[in-house]
């Protein structure tokens, strides 16, 4: 167990590495074990430094980096072991525009072999996405599916204003 | 692998049959607040063989059937079934499609079937053991899990590496 | 201290029932101490109920619907003892555009009273500022302020990578 | 009662002197993720007198002070200065414009200003007493404080309360 763990890290550590950089178009990121010669209870430390800025710990980091940062372990983790389907809740609520593309982008070149469902509010992430499900209430605490679009969608006319009727 | 369908009838929030069919590509859902978007990802969890009450919200599994509305009267059972498409045999099972129920009564009975056979919680969690989608995986992102990850929480991220291991 | 305390815990019950309905346009909601004989040690619960649906404990609502929850708590406070100004970091982030919309009308009600600062990602929120600031780091890691709207901005050209320019 | 001014030189992430002027009514404060919106709050929150190095995200207080990029060294000193308007004498002083300034210098030092007089920390603190302003009044709001509010962290809850009492 204890190799399988050492092997997983390592290889989730190159992943990391790289997709930091990827996603925050440079700058490097790492992860490492505090009690190497312990790797089954060890804390797991993650250091990050974002394109032009000096090293920082991750508590100083804004919102939008630590979600950004967050997102680059956990797909990490998914190139480790694909996932074949993968719900994500609203995740991309404290990235900006810019930062909402690249994840998004990011999605894009994992969605050959993992289905993705995204929750979300986010006006960037309902136009780049295949499907799109309405959710609604019409009668009180009821919920309604509508089925918004599928492939052939108009992104302009998408708001979540427009779903309720 | 890949969710072709889920369909939702007496858990929290769909007091009415509710299909979401789901395509390949990403899938976006969207919609007011309290609408039931999380609900879909707590009954996903839950027909996966969720039995930690919190991660689906709740204090008690019973408070997971539609409650009623100022309308509507409560309803007696929750049943979710999920359809997946084993095509690339990644499921210990020789059957190309896979269908999955889950119901919970009132009176607490609660009953399990694997393409419309009955049988043991047990049998659902071995069938997704070591795929990386059973209802403990990281394929199932809450927006607080973003945030758990790179927090000083270390057992979180320890977590997650060993869902990859 | 303990008379102040009940003195004040009573006006800020009267202000939470009043606002929560508001924001949520209908519903009820209510505060109220575990220990009424011990004010000063007692546990502060929260009981609501959005319009149509049942009476649901706080862990089972919403993420916006907690978000507005604790907005219209918040609020109350300031009710009580309004702060000369006050600075909100993107608590609009979970809301959609109705709850939004409404969240804002009420800073407009207290603007007379209070100054409100508001870092947000949100463009109805940009919208509905009189005075808007854009933040951005021409040089890596250096902030650099640059003034955008004062009363008088056109909204519509607003969006966050405008302001990089 | 108003801010009129906040001037910041040398504090995280602004090594040029920035100024910002608050006008009345709502400001929003917009920007990609990362540029320095929620340094502001924390440049709001020292000055007003916040000693909690955690409530500033850092684990030492001299992590404060810009600590330089790939382009620029870092600086000595960090200096915040709040101007506010005191027209209706809500603060205890005759004085109707009223200017705090806090320094900090690497050596460990630092020194505090109202009106351009050196004064104690105290003096600061007893200044905005029970204004509902001071540096841990709810008038400065971060993101995880709106899901402390409504979360089972009665504590949090209390504090609020404790405040407007
Ligand atoms: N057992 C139940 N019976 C009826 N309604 C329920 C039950 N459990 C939860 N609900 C309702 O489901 C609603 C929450 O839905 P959900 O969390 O899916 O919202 P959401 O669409 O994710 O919204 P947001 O955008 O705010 O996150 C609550 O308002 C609650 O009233
Ligand atoms: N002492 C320091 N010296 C230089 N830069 C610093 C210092 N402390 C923090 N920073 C920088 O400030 C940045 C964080 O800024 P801030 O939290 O204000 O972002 P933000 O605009 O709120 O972004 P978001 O929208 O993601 O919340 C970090 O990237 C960090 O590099
Ligand atoms: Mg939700
Ligand atoms: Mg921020």
């Amino acid at each position: 167990a204890k190799e399988l763990f050492e092997a997983t890290f390592a290889q989730v550590k190159i992943n990391f590495k790289k997709l930091f950089t990827e996603l925050f178009t440079g700058g490097e990121a790492d992860i490492f074990l505090t009690d190497p010669s312990d790797p089954l209870e060890s804390d797991i430390e993650i250091i990050a430094r974002p394109r032009g800025k000096k090293l920082i710990s991750i508590t100083m980091m804004s919102g939008g980096e630590r979600a950004l940062t967050a997102i680059s372990l956990l797909f990490s983790l998914y190139m480790v072991k694909p996932s074949p389907f993968c719900i994500l809740d609203e995740i991309d609520a404290p990235l900006d525009d810019a930062n909402c593309r690249r994840f998004l982008k990011i999605i894009d070149t994992f969605s050959n072999q993992t289905q993705f469902i995204l929750i979300t509010h986010n006006k960037i992430t309902m136009e780049a996405s295949h499907n799109l499900y309405g959710v609604t209430m019409e009668q009180f605490g009821v919920t309604k599916l509508v089925g918004v679009k599928f492939s052939e969608f108009e992104p302009d006319n998408v708001s979540e204003s427009t779903l309720i009727i | 692998m890949n969710l072709k369908k889920l369909e939702i009838l007496g858990f929290k929030s769909f007091a009415n049959k509710t299909v979401i069919d789901f395509s390949r590509g990403m899938t976006a859902i969207v919609g007011p607040n309290g609408c039931g978007k999380t609900n879909i990802l707590d009954a996903l969890r839950w027909v996966l063989g969720e039995q930690k009450v919190s991660m689906l919200r709740g204090s008690k599994m019973e408070e997971i059937i539609f409650n009623g509305t100022r309308d509507m009267k409560p309803l007696g059972m929750s049943e979710v079934t999920l359809t997946l498409d084993n095509d690339k045999g990644v499921l210990p099972t020789e059957y190309t499609t896979v269908q999955i129920t889950r119901r919970l009564f009132r009176s607490g009975e609660s009953e399990y079937l694997i393409n419309k056979v009955p049988c043991r919680l047990k049998d659902i969690n071995d069938l997704f053991f070591d795929t990386g989608m059973g209802a403990h995986s990281y394929s199932v992102i809450q927006q607080d899990m973003i945030e758990a990850v790179i927090s000083d929480k270390a057992e979180e991220r320890r977590f997650l590496f060993e869902e990859a291991a």
